[in-house]
């Protein structure tokens, strides 16, 4: 696991945060469907620190905004169509959450069919990144830079639970032991 | 979906695949596997903006004159330990050249945040250790 640069976090007195999909910046997928996988994805991340994740009324006063854009989308960060990069978010406490409108998302819950990219894989790994952690050289790791279309990789593994808990703190619930997080793997989905 | 994945389209791709698949932004990096020091290559610019885009080489990105000399086709001494900082931080063999497992990384899509930040990489300090001990 890394940090950003000086290590920013989402302050101590703030361990609940909200989030909201832009209602004017989405795809074409099913919203109850597409709430669920945010949903999921935040979860991972709550399941194993002392952070919890709701989702906003109202999307301009949500801590955490993910919108899908299209080239250039104001942020000098343009998106390059479909493949390429997919998505990008921001350090704390910025919150932005940017995914590319142009790939071709596995959004309907199933596992990803070649060429597609399983959403909440890329949701849990930029989840990663809003909440303070860099990227990670170990492969199984969610905050590994890359994925391949056509697989899913959404549980965390024991270096994303280390340095995310190193930052906000364990859940008390969480059990080491008994989680899968020490043997994520990542899914193949339809073949190639 | 007919192509296998990590394969970029091959020319005659472009004749039969829907146009928004025929041509991912880093195919053509896979026509410079095997480069190395020394070469001169088309493409090498290309690769060198996608290195200073994720953090691995540092470099204005115009001139007063709207060009920039160090963005050259060049395999240089800058590409060279680019890449094999690269290579050092997705855990490949840190070669300095372009070789095949390396250019099927860099065209795997992947998250737009840069791996090195203001010159700062702390990417492979702790997850270089553990890849180390897997392999031991």
């Amino acid at each position: 696991y890394s940090y950003f640069p000086g290590s920013p976090s989402w302050p101590s007195n703030k361990r609940q945060l909200t989030y909201a999909i832009s209602p004017a910046d989405r795809i074409s997928a099913d919203d109850a469907t597409l709430r669920s996988i945010f949903a999921r994805a935040f979860e991972r991340w709550s399941n194993v620190t002392q952070l919890t994740f709701v989702e906003a009324a109202e999307y301009s006063a949500a801590d955490i905004k993910i919108g899908f854009y299209s080239g250039d989308h104001g942020d000098g960060e343009p998106f390059d169509g479909v493949l390429g990069t997919l998505a990008h978010a921001f350090s704390p406490t910025s919150g932005r959450f940017h995914l590319d409108a142009a790939e071709t998302w596995a959004a309907d819950g199933n596992l990803p069919s070649a060429g597609e990219i399983d959403l909440e894989s890329v949701a849990v790994h930029e989840i990663g990144h809003l909440l303070g952690l860099g990227h990670s050289s170990v492969e199984e790791a969610i905050m590994f830079p890359t994925i391949s279309s056509g697989t899913r990789r959404v549980e965390l593994a024991a270096d994303d639970v280390t340095g995310i808990q190193l930052l906000y703190g364990a859940n008390p619930n969480y059990n080491a032991s008994s989680s899968s997080s020490n043997s994520a793997q990542e899914e193949k989905g339809g073949a190639a | 979906n007919f192509l296998p994945k990590n394969i970029s389209s091959p020319p005659w791709a472009s004749n039969i695949l829907p146009k928004n698949i025929s041509s991912p932004p880093w195919a053509s990096f896979q026509n410079l596997t095997g480069c190395h020091m020394g070469d001169h290559v088309p493409g090498l610019a290309d690769l060198k903006r996608y290195l200073k885009r994720f953090g691995y080489m540092n470099f204005p990105d115009n001139d007063t004159n709207g060009t920039n000399a160090n963005v050259t086709d060049d395999f240089d001494d800058s590409l060279e330990w680019a890449i094999k900082t690269y290579q050092k931080n997705f855990n490949l063999n840190p070669t300095g050249s372009l070789d095949i497992s390396t250019v099927n990384q860099i065209v795997r899509p992947r998250c737009g945040v840069p791996d090195i930040i203001n010159g700062t990489t702390t990417m492979n300090s702790s997850g270089a250790a553990h890849a180390n001990d897997r392999r031991l």
